[in-house]
This record gives structure tokens, C-alpha cells and sequence, in this order.
């Protein structure tokens, strides 16, 4: 559930039963008992993580356990965005249409 | 500008919620980042797969089609020279326009093209993540997009493997559009017009659940913006203040200074994700970027304008 309002963090114990409750949900398994120590621990980071921008956050949004819950940033970015734009828009100048313009 | 606005209310307009990441599943054991070898995150620019359908780019393109079809009573001679198509053009969201001009029956949605943007994507990066205009001026430079039907998905990009030339074209566009980054008048537009391809830092959006969220620019930086999604509709909700002022008073109506005004934008990483695949993004504060690049696809030539002058 969300961490909005909750007291900081799951006990360790809690921890484990919470990770396995979202291997559950997610349909998540590990194949080395180190890579789910790992996974654990990025689990862990991106709980304080959310509880984090619970509290910075003016809107009313609830961070909490999503489906990227065991990635690390940088697998989340390099999963799921694309390459950062920065500075200012795009100078469209390339000769746009083929020659076929105006046929379709 | 109306006070809300929700496309997904308008029936064929927005389609199903997909995922951009779930590749083909390939038997083995499954990773966090999905089954061993799958070819999760290559198809970096937002589409749903195995049905490419409607991403953030190509839904600007289906969307503004839809809205046309339906919108207006069709006429042979605008609409069908339009597509110069028989019946049974699959506009991506499952509308068919008859010869005789009426609006047809609803059919099973059928999708749009995005394999055709990861080859022929003139940057030739689409796994590398593409940009929204280099998509829009891959639809330009090809005079249009194929379906899915005759440009199959196969999981892979290979950007000299251009086969649109072969392929009949089943939509176009006339332009893409950037619009002002100005959120009153992408309101406008939105409310206006339709659907439109926003690009945003995403850095909040692995630990969000629900809600609006309403970030600073030190917590979400306007100006690296990372991810594409569709902007599809506003609206205002309480805040967490206005619910206790609200419980402790007797107002009847929201009190301006406890309401939230946000944006609803369609992402494509599944349905249990966030508000069933959707999130929301405070508006009017330009939150993680949104007004940065806000583009959208123009179906009909430029009416002419009668000229005006200005006074000496």
C-alpha cells in the first residue's frame, strides 16, 4: 500500500514478508539466492526511496511498491526511457516529404 | 478552455493501455527485467507490442483520425478522397467510414504501425529511444504509415530495413505541429483538438502509485525531459487539505485554494501501473517538464486564412 501517513519503513522481518508479497504480485523470481539478496536490498532503497518523495511532494500523489520496485534507477531509465533531451527544441530543418508528396 | 477534459470518455478515441516493454515471451526463467533473453527496453520508443498499437506518437496520429471520422457527418467526397481507401480502413481504433459516407459499425480495433517507425526512423536509433519528431518526420518522409497487418512487429529494429515504400499506406498526416509551452493554451488545444505527445522526466514515476503529483523543479528537472506519453485530458481534484477542510466544514463546493487543477496522461507500461496504466501531473506549474515538447499531427492542409493587415 502507499506510504503516505505510515510510520517509516517495514521492520526486517517485514521487510522479507513485503518483498515476497511483491515477488507475488509481480510474478518476479530470481535465479541465485544472490541475486535475491540483491534485489532485496534495491527493494529496500526504493521503499525509502518513495517514502522520500512522499514527503516532498505538494500534490496528492502516493508513492509506495509498483511494478519497478526491485529495479535500480539506472535499469529503470535504461528500461523504460530514452535518451535525456536537454537545451532547446529541435531545428526542424530537413526537406520534409518524398517525392511522392501530395500522392497519398 | 472547459474547467475538465477526458478523451478516454469519448468511445473509440484512446485505446487499450499497453505495455512497451513485454516482448515476446521466450520459454525460460524469468528475470526482474522479464524472461531470460527477451529483448526488454529495445523498442524504446513508447508502442505496445505485440499489437503495436497506439503509443504516445502514433495515438497523436489515430487520435486526431478518429476524432474526424466521428466527429463530423462524412461526405464522399472529403473523406473518402481523404483515404482513397475501400471500407474497412482500420483507423487504429476500430472505426470504419462506409462508401456511402456514413459512419460504420464498430469493428475490432486494429492497430497502427509503430514497426515501421523503428526501421525507417531516419536517426536510426528508435531501439535507442527515439524522439517524438523524428517520428512525426518519418510518417512525413514515408507519405504515411502502413498497418500492422502488412508491417509485422518482429521485436527487433533494424533501421536499413525500410520496407515502407512497399507497403500501402493506411493513414497519413499533413504536419506535425509543436504546440507553445504554455499550459493554458495546450489546454486549449487538448480540449480543442485532441490528444497530444508530451515528453517529461519520468524520475518520480517508478515509486508512483496514485494521486497528483505536484513536484519542484529540484525534485523533478523540467529540463530533462526523458519519456514520451499522451497527454489525453484535465480536471481538478481536492487536495489532501481540501478533504479535512471539507470534513470539519459545511461547504458545498469545492474551495478554489483546496483544488489541485492536474493533467491525465496515458503511459504505456501496463494497466497495474499507476491509475490503471494513467497518472496524473499537477497543472499549471510546468511539473517534470511537461510544456518542454508538446507535439501533435495535423491531418487537414492549412485552410487559407483571408489575409488581414495591420494598420500602418
Amino acid at each position: 500500500g502507499s506510504l503516505r501517513g505510515q510510520d517509516p519503513g517495514p521492520q526486517p522481518l517485514e521487510l522479507k514478508e513485503v518483498f515476497t508479497l511483491f515477488q507475488i504480485r509481480y510474478n518476479r523470481s530470481y535465479s541465485h539466492p544472490a541475486e535475491h539478496a540483491r534485489r532485496l536490498d534495491i527493494f529496500a532503497r526504493n521503499l525509502a526511496k518513495a517514502q522520500q518523495l512522499q514527503e516532498e511532494d505538494l500534490g496528492t500523489a502516493e508513492f509506495g511498491v509498483t511494478p519497478f520496485s526491485d529495479l535500480t534507477e539506472e535499469e529503470f531509465g535504461q528500461l523504460y526511457g530514452h535518451q535525456r533531451v536537454a537545451g532547446e527544441a529541435p531545428s526542424v530543418s530537413q526537406k520534409v516529404g518524398s517525392e511522392e508528396w501530395g500522392q497519398s | 478552455v472547459p474547467p475538465t477534459c477526458d478523451w478516454r470518455k469519448e468511445a473509440g478515441i484512446i485505446s487499450s493501455i499497453r505495455n512497451q516493454v513485454s516482448a515476446p515471451l521466450r520459454p525460460g526463467p524469468i528475470q526482474p527485467w522479464g524472461r531470460e533473453g527477451e529483448e526488454r527496453g529495445k523498442a524504446c520508443i513508447p508502442f505496445p507490442h505485440p499489437h503495436p498499437s497506439t503509443t504516445s506518437k502514433t495515438a497523436t496520429v489515430a487520435g486526431p483520425w478518429q476524432q474526424r471520422a466521428t466527429s463530423r457527418p462524412c461526405g464522399p467526397s472529403n473523406t473518402i478522397s481523404l483515404w482513397k481507401s475501400p471500407c474497412k480502413v482500420w483507423l487504429g481504433e476500430g472505426t470504419c467510414v462506409t462508401e456511402t459516407g456514413v459512419p460504420g459499425a464498430r469493428a475490432p480495433t486494429r492497430s497502427l504501425l509503430a514497426p515501421e517507425l523503428l526501421d525507417c526512423d531516419r536517426c536510426g536509433n528508435g531501439c535507442k529511444g527515439g524522439f517524438v519528431w523524428d517520428a512525426f518526420l518519418t510518417v512525413l518522409n514515408n507519405s504515411g504509415l502502413a498497418s500492422d497487418k502488412d508491417y509485422p512487429f518482429k521485436g527487433n529494429s533494424k533501421p536499413h530495413r525500410c520496407l515502407a515504400k512497399k507497403h500501402k499506406k493506411v493513414a497519413w498526416i499533413q504536419d506535425f505541429i509543436m504546440l507553445q509551452p504554455c499550459e493554458q493554451s495546450i489546454a486549449r488545444y487538448l480540449a480543442t483538438q485532441g490528444p497530444i505527445t508530451v515528453t517529461i522526466n519520468m524520475k518520480l514515476l517508478q515509486q508512483y502509485q496514485k494521486g497528483v503529483i505536484k513536484a519542484t523543479p529540484t525534485t523533478c528537472d523540467p529540463q530533462l525531459v526523458d519519456h514520451s506519453v499522451l497527454l489525453v485530458g484535465f480536471g481538478k481534484s481536492k487536495s489532501a487539505e481540501g478533504r479535512q477542510a471539507e470534513a470539519v466544514s459545511s461547504w458545498s463546493h469545492p474551495h478554489p485554494r483546496y483544488s489541485i487543477p492536474y493533467w491525465i496522461l496515458k503511459n504505456s507500461w501496463g494497466a497495474n501501473w499507476g491509475e490503471e496504466g494513467y497518472f496524473r501531473l499537477h497543472r499549471g506549474s510546468n511539473t517534470c517538464g511537461i510544456t518542454k515538447y508538446p507535439f501533435t499531427a495535423r491531418l487537414d492542409k492549412p485552410v487559407k486564412k483571408h489575409q488581414v493587415s495591420c494598420p500602418p
